[in-house]
């Protein structure tokens, strides 16, 4: 996956993603696709949840699927999560699940909970930062204010080093694809080299959902584990997903 | 860009999306949160029941393949339900009615919404 937040020069932000899933879950020689991920395109589905008729916040969901991956809280906050692979994973936290000590939360469901309960990006930010999760994770979260944008690197129990926006330093974009930050991605799977060459191509003044597009189109942060695209605007409010393909020759991931 | 990991120059012009890396535009639904749990999906998993089931069934394929047995599978769809009722409120709710609208075995529906975290495994 790639999650990126930017701010343009009027401080407007834009929150967009690729949905990368399904390595090693089956290769396809014919199509050379993955089995998993070219089932899943056909799952991907753009939700409006509503109460008392009144929009509460949008998502980009795979049918089936009741946590959250992709949502946005319209004029209020944007969020994106990543998978972040850890020695103290998931399975410590099925295991303690199983075993009955249950104080973590399984990660989409506290997504969709914050989508559905929180009012405002400094309440996301806080609920995602210090909620015990049951896996390690990355959230990527964006406001409706100039510098409200930060990538939140969970283990289990802690937030690790969270990395802000901070448009007058020149960061005006903060990017994750599924490697902490402060390290190297695996030299196999770099994806955000060429995501931040092209951002910083792009340059703060042009963006845009059509320039933020392009970035997310672009091989290999376009591979053949990318199911759909998903573009988000706070201030209009707005959601834009897209089904993908990586035509040949294209990174597997 | 003809080698591993065949990076390309940054792409230009690809919005509104078109052309071979765009597969498909993607449906909008509603869910009212204002109804009980377990029938706020019905209209998404009525539509889109087939597409389901042929992604459980791949996952289900994937398993044989690990399990040729088919341990795993009996594992899910007899274990699993059980797990339901500790998962939180609404999330348990809706993960039965899912399965219900779908006439997927509720263990299976479980496993798909608890696939992140087993994933990590």
């Amino acid at each position: 996956c790639t999650s990126l937040v930017a701010e343009d020069p009027d401080g407007n932000l834009i929150h967009a993603r690729n949905l990368d899933f399904g390595l090693f879950m089956g290769w396809d020689l014919k199509n050379r696709s993955w089995v998993i991920t070219e089932k899943l395109k056909p799952l991907v589905v753009n939700i409006e949840f509503t109460r008392n008729n009144h929009t509460v916040f949008k998502s980009t969901n795979f049918a089936g699927y009741v946590g959250m991956l992709t949502g946005i809280r319209p004029h209020m906050f944007t969020l994106t999560m990543n998978e972040r692979f850890s020695l103290d994973g998931g399975y410590i936290g099925i295991l303690e699940w199983i075993l009955g000590k249950r104080d973590g939360m399984w990660m989409s469901f506290l997504t969709r909970s914050v989508l559905e309960n929180a009012t405002s990006y400094a309440e996301a930010k806080k609920l995602l930062s210090d909620t015990k999760l049951l896996a390690p994770a990355y959230f990527i979260l964006g406001g409706n204010q100039t510098g409200e944008g930060c990538i939140i690197t969970r283990s289990r129990t802690h937030s690790i080093n969270p990395l802000e926006l901070d448009p007058k330093k020149g960061r005006w974009y903060v990017l994750e694809t599924n490697y902490d930050h402060w390290k190297e991605p695996l030299f196999l799977d770099d994806r955000r080299t060429p995501a931040m060459k092209c951002m910083n191509q792009t340059t703060q003044t042009s963006i845009s959902f059509k320039t933020v597009y392009d970035v997310l189109s672009t091989k290999p942060v376009l591979n053949k584990l990318t199911t759909y695209t998903t573009l988000m605007d706070v201030s209009k409010g707005k959601l834009e997903s897209f089904i993908r393909d990586c035509p040949n020759p294209c990174m597997p991931w | 860009q003809y080698v591993p990991p065949f990076t390309e120059d940054c792409q230009t012009g690809m919005y509104p999306p078109s052309g071979p890396t765009f597969k498909g535009a993607v449906t909008w639904y509603t869910v009212d949160l204002d109804l009980p749990p377990s029938e706020r999906w019905k209209g998404v998993i009525t539509d889109k029941q087939k597409e389901l089931a042929s992604m459980i069934q791949a996952i289900k394929d994937l398993a044989d393949a690990f399990v040729p047995s088919g341990r795993l599978i009996d594992l899910v769809d007899r274990d699993l339900p059980l797990m339901v009722d500790t998962l939180p409120y609404p999330f348990n709710e809706e993960i039965r009615g899912i399965a219900t609208a779908s006439g997927v075995p509720l263990g299976e529906v479980v496993l798909f919404n608890i696939f992140y975290e087993i994933f990590t495994v």
